[in-house]
């Protein structure tokens, strides 16, 4: 089970924008 | 081409588009304790995206929302909180308690602190010595 950190972490990445 | 520094000082758009703007614009906030107002920014958008997502259960969107609300709304000291309406701040805890989780529940809170880097800390960073050096 993720903890709650691990899940926002995980949010914040997912909107990044990737490496060009 | 254009350097992407120098993008970066076009719009805060274009600096939240590159990865190496985003960390040093970070690095910035970071000396400034504020770097907590740009993993919201991010947090809001993410929470929207894996709202258009299939196959994402329910029950993960809502610890989400609430993670997102109990680590940036919930303390009215926090630098994030700080920044946003009281009544931005009601609503999104209203969704929360109901359990109506909404892909848009962010979206106000979000503007209200993009409103704050347009108008505060972006200014001040393409200022600041760390922009400068860098550049």
């Amino acid at each position: 089970i993720d903890s709650e950190d691990d899940l926002l972490q995980e949010c914040i990445s997912s909107a990044m924008p990737k490496k060009k | 081409p254009t350097p992407p520094y120098l993008k970066w000082a076009e719009s805060l758009h274009s600096l939240l588009d590159d990865q190496d703007g985003i960390h040093l614009f970070r690095t910035f906030l970071k000396q400034e304790e504020c770097a907590d107002v740009l993993d919201f920014w991010f947090a809001c958008t993410g929470f929207r995206k894996l709202e258009a997502n299939e196959g994402q259960g329910e029950e993960k969107k809502l610890k989400l929302a609430k993670a997102i609300y109990k680590k940036y709304i919930l303390d009215n000291n926090g630098i994030v909180s700080r920044q946003i309406k009281p009544a931005t701040k009601s609503f999104i805890k209203d969704c929360v308690m109901r359990l109506h989780i909404d892909p848009a529940m962010f979206d106000q809170a979000q503007t209200e602190i993009q409103t704050m880097m347009e108008e505060n800390t972006y200014p001040l960073f393409l200022k600041s010595d760390i922009y400068l050096e860098y550049t």
